[in-house]
């Protein structure tokens, strides 16, 4: 492969199970 | 069908001047019209060259500047697929309904699917304790329509982003799913791909080969931009992902595209001009069954068996889209690197062209409740270029980078399966995948 550029890589995790109930923080969270 | 062709369109969208009181209805679909207008071009043009189906941008037919008050006259009542309704052919069945009548109609007329998300609106009363004060709910809606015209899906989204103070949360997370001749698809909306529910569960547990993405996200360098974050959920999920941005340069809305698990297919980001954008592409209708299917990825699996790299200097924080990493800088052009934050540790090794005085990179590590604009738990292992050569400055956007690597591996010790790698070049451009390869154990390494 050839020399490459990098700006930026990733590994982006996502713990599903440390999550709170809902992800959003819309007017929802008030009701 | 083995194969089908895909469409998404990244549309401009034609955006109402705010307004501080409601407009009639009258001029509320006058301005959805010229965003249809618009929308048609682009969906006689994929049927013509053959698509099947064609996923269009969330808020793509009357914009997001709204209050709860000012969107109403834009809402329509849209049923619940099950009765059976082509709007197309009885328009009035379920009340005013202009725009899913012409959605239909123009599925209909071009014999392609037709993906659009305008809002849904169900009135309710003081029995209802989640109620609104005003009587009724308002939910973002994704609606799909068959080649005949027909309401195959609809679905409210469930994870709201914290400006869309002019939606309601749906009571419970709904996935919604629906069979074609050329697979299962489900459909989800912007933010929700940061999900569980319904993001991971259309996928593992009803099993859709392809998701129907309308989306208005706006780009956040370094770690979410559109095109790559959205390619490499498809890449870890392994699904097809037909994703339609919004395009508006001046809030950084761009980037589209049609990802496959094993490639991406076509993308376009355009930071340059106001311009929409088709795009087509052929799919396998059913990737899980192709030999070409990524194997499953220990993402822990290459950590678990080495020592920490002992780094000589100390570790430093900084931001990244309002979460403090713990950052480590590389000094030399090769070497291998550890840092590590609370349960996770990241591993770097590398090999630069030459190391160069004007430029500096940083190992990061996450592990962490993020809590701005929504709440979600990440781990994160970052290679990243600082802005400047002043450590504070590493976690910063940054544009373009001319340091060369020749080889790099980067893992970590993830507490989770869900990880979605990124590599994105100088330009913001994705790295073409001949040059990388996620080995069984969780690297993301060169190929050389």
């Amino acid at each position: 492969g050839a020399p490459l550029p990098i700006l930026v890589m990733a590994l982006y995790g996502r713990v599903f199970e440390k999550d709170p109930p809902r992800l959003g923080q819309g007017p929802g969270k008030l009701q | 069908l083995d194969t089908f062709i895909a469409a998404v369109y990244e549309h401009a969208v034609i955006l109402p001047n705010r307004t501080e009181t409601p407009v009639s209805k009258e001029e509320a679909l006058l301005l959805m019209n010229k965003n249809i207008d618009v929308l048609e071009k682009a969906v006689k043009l994929a049927a013509t060259q053959g698509a099947h189906i064609i996923v269009t941008p969330e808020d793509g037919i009357y914009g997001w500047v709204f209050t709860r008050e000012t969107i109403y006259p834009y809402l329509e009542e849209i049923p619940h697929p099950e009765v059976n309704w082509i709007p197309c052919t009885d328009p009035q069945r379920f009340g005013y309904a202009p725009v899913q009548e012409r959605l239909s109609c123009l599925a209909k007329d071009n014999s392609i699917y037709v993906v659009a998300n305008i809002g849904d609106k169900k009135p309710c009363n003081a029995s209802d304790p989640r109620c609104p004060p005003d009587g009724r709910y308002q939910y973002n809606t994704d609606v799909v329509f068959d080649s005949q015209g027909k309401l195959v899906a609809r679905y409210h989204k469930y994870n709201l982003f914290a400006p869309e103070v002019q939606f309601d949360f749906p009571k419970d997370s709904e996935v919604v799913t629906f069979d074609t001749p050329f697979g299962k698809f489900g459909i989800f909306t912007c933010f929700d791909i940061f999900s569980h529910d319904p993001a991971v569960v259309m996928v593992k547990k009803f099993q859709v080969d392809s998701v129907l993405y309308p989306t208005a996200w706006y780009n956040t360098l370094p770690l979410l931009s559109a095109v790559p974050f959205h390619s490499a959920w498809a890449r870890a999920m392994g699904v097809n992902l037909l994703s339609a941005n919004t395009h508006n340069t001046s809030m950084h809305m761009t980037g589209s595209g049609i990802y496959a698990p094993e490639a991406v297919k076509v993308y376009h980001y355009d930071m340059e001009t106001e311009s929409g954008q088709l795009m087509l592409s052929e799919l396998k209708s059913r990737p899980r069954s192709e030999p070409t299917f990524p194997a499953p990825v220990a993402w822990s699996g290459y950590d678990k068996g080495i020592k920490p790299f002992l780094s000589e200097q100390l570790d430093f924080p900084g931001m990244i889209y309002f979460d403090e990493f713990t950052f480590t800088e590389l000094k030399r052009n090769a070497g291998s690197y550890t840092v590590c934050q609370k349960d996770l540790c990241c591993h770097f090794t590398y090999k630069m062209s030459e190391k160069r005085t004007d430029e500096v990179y940083a190992l990061g590590a996450f592990d962490g409740l993020h809590t701005v604009e929504g709440q979600y738990y990440l781990q994160v292992c970052t290679l990243l270029k600082c802005q400047t050569t002043d450590l504070r400055t590493c976690g910063e956007p940054v544009g373009s980078a001319f340091t060369k690597f020749e080889k790099f591996a980067l893992s970590g010790t993830f507490g989770t399966s869900y990880v979605f790698p990124q590599l994105i070049l100088s330009g913001s451009q994705l790295a073409p995948e001949r040059h990388y390869e996620v080995s069984r154990d969780g690297r993301l390494q060169s190929t050389s």
